[in-house]
């Protein structure tokens, strides 16, 4: 038997320490512990690496300091679309979604793109169908929508609109 | 963005991205996260990767591939190849972020050449790290 192993990103870029606060900080060190815990124990049960990688990006999903599923960014339309991805390094079996809003857990519908159709990488209405079709929970707008994010999109938008050129490389990060 | 890598007791890995893209994105943008190869990716026989950061440029780089070309090709170890990949490939020409990775030994890697990532990973044993900054 191999010695298992995860490791969780929540992000990257330029982290403004003024907007951090201790107590911010520790949120985000809980909601990674949370996510490490969630593939451990996946893990520790017998479980695949397929399995402990959903778990562990589930939880992350979410969360909603994390941009993605409950903490997505908006789209200058003022509206989310979220994209994800999974692939299985013994089969080389892969599944994504991209452009979708609904799936609580987009991760899952790429999942299910992996495991449930002929394909690669769904969009559009037939990615949320096979959500659908796997019996996964959905959100509607107000599931999703969070201050934090709407303020961002404002002042990336008031930005633009002023002609700051943006080279915030934070606001280029997913 | 958000991702996972794992390693499991079989000797297996996985990985696994999730994102709401970059704020006030234009519709329909599409970034690195499923695109398979760029953003995401899994292998037995060199790793598993997944990314976070200016998700055009890993595409631009394959960025999870070349990582796992590197190991098959070059001799080169996760932590070489991986390095290589974010601090060269990437962080030379304008793709600020990082990633995480593992191998099917079990070695993982979480480079970035920005200042800031949100990572941890955790061994068999139960010991849970995770980090903010450098």
């Amino acid at each position: 038997m191999t010695k298992f192993s995860l490791a969780v990103h929540g992000g990257a870029g330029t982290i403004l320490k003024s907007n951090l606060t201790p107590e911010l900080e520790e949120r985000y060190h809980a909601g990674l512990r949370s996510a490490l815990q969630a593939g451990h124990d996946t893990l520790q049960a017998g479980g695949s690496a397929v399995d402990a990688v959903t778990a562990a990006v589930c939880v992350l999903e979410d969360e909603p300091l994390f941009n993605a599923g409950r903490g997505a960014v908006f789209t200058s339309d003022g509206k989310q679309e979220m994209d994800a991805a999974i692939m299985d390094g013994a089969t080389r079996a892969a599944g994504a979604v991209g452009g979708i809003f609904g799936p609580r857990n987009p991760v899952r519908a790429a999942r299910a793109v992996m495991e449930k159709t002929d394909h690669v990488m769904l969009i559009g209405p037939n990615a949320l169908a096979v959500a659908r079709g796997a019996g996964l929970p959905f959100g509607d707008a107000d599931y999703f929508f969070t201050q934090s994010r709407w303020d961002a999109l404002q002042s990336t938008l008031k930005m633009r609109e002023t002609g700051r050129e943006d080279t915030d490389p934070a606001r280029r990060h997913g | 963005t958000v991702g996972a890598v794992a390693c499991d007791g079989y000797g297996n890995i996985a990985a696994a991205t999730s994102t709401g893209g970059m704020t006030a994105k234009s519709p329909g943008r599409i970034g690195d996260t499923p695109i398979i190869g760029a953003g995401t990716f899994a292998d037995n026989a060199t790793c598993a990767v997944s990314g976070t950061g200016h998700g055009e440029v890993f595409i631009r780089y394959t960025a999870a591939a070349e990582i796992a070309a590197r190991m098959r090709h070059a001799g080169q170890s996760l932590a070489q190849a991986a390095d290589h990949v974010v601090m060269q490939d990437l962080a030379l020409h304008d793709g600020s972020g990082g990633l995480i990775a593992v191998d099917a030994q079990g070695n993982v890697t979480m480079p970035f050449n920005c200042e800031g990532m949100y990572r941890g990973k955790v061994t068999e044993a139960g010991d849970l790290e995770t980090f903010i900054y450098r």
